[in-house]
């Protein structure tokens, strides 16, 4: 599955540090 | 959030809190939930700030699991613009073009900076949604029950399916209320749902396996009420109009 990358901020949209629920 | 359950903002880290500044000296008054969409930009609901659509009257905070107290890892934002869509208006029940955009930055200058309780979300591909059926996650600091005078302090999150137009165009739906920049979601049993207090917050969606702000609580009529779904703002139909006010593409998290 595709996964965001990680902006020049260190953003990652839509990751949670918990585990998703999906 | 009627039904559902309790959670940290580690679990939505994306959330927005936006508050209302008083007169005087009291603290900010919570007013609604917001997305985090690029470092320096929270998507939320017009109907919000449609009576104050002054920027200076709001203040805006990651990372709270608790509303009106002090989180550990929490940023406080002034807001450096507040935009409301152009062609927002209120029906006898529905909200049209319900979204509006803060940019936001600290009392320093600063916008946001990622951590275990501050992310963004991603923005769905144009016109495109997950399918209807699909579960979707809500998260708000709105009432458990219409009927309840007091809200949670405590951050909740609850799971509905999205509906289709067709069903949520019928008249024992919402009929003629309904077009095709909403979107209907709800819980087959009607036990959980958006509420008061919810406006402007988040519908996450997964879309080709990324957790996508798919909506914006925007209205509904009662809260879980049967044949009654919440109203969301279709965020993939917005997405040009999102681009134009933010303008850097590479500042979005497509």
């Amino acid at each position: 599955k595709p996964s965001s990358s990680v902006d020049q901020q260190g953003f990652q949209c839509g990751q949670k540090a918990l585990r998703p629920r999906f | 959030i009627v039904g559902g359950e309790f959670t940290e903002v580690e679990n939505q880290p994306w959330f927005a809190a936006i508050y209302q500044k008083n007169k005087g000296g009291s603290p900010p008054s919570f007013k609604c939930g917001g997305s985090l969409i690029s470092p320096c930009w929270v998507a939320s609901a017009a109907h919000c700030f449609i009576q104050l659509p002054k920027k200076e009257n709001y203040v805006v905070y990651l990372g709270q699991s608790k509303e009106s107290s002090y989180n550990p890892g929490e940023m406080k934002f002034e807001v450096e613009q507040l935009i409301l869509h152009e062609y927002y208006r209120e029906d006898s029940l529905a909200y049209h073009n319900d979204i509006a955009l803060l940019k936001i930055r600290t009392s320093t200058g600063q916008c946001a900076q990622p951590s275990r309780s501050i992310q963004t979300i991603c923005l769905p591909p144009r016109f495109t949604d997950a399918p209807f059926g699909s579960d979707c996650e809500i998260t708000g600091f709105g009432k458990e029950s219409e009927s309840d005078y007091l809200y949670p302090k405590n951050l909740k999150m609850s799971v509905v399916k999205l509906v289709s137009h067709e069903q949520c165009m019928q008249p024992h739906y919402y009929g003629s209320e309904i077009n095709y920049k909403m979107l209907c979601a709800a819980d087959p049993e009607w036990k959980t749902d958006s509420c008061k207090g919810d406006s402007g917050g988040p519908l996450i969606c997964n879309i080709e396996g990324r957790p996508t702000l798919s909506g914006i609580v925007s209205w509904g009529r009662g809260c879980a009420e049967k044949n009654k779904p919440g109203v969301y703002t279709r965020v993939s139909h917005f997405l040009d109009w999102i681009q134009s006010h933010i303008g850097e593409e590479k500042g979005l998290a497509f």
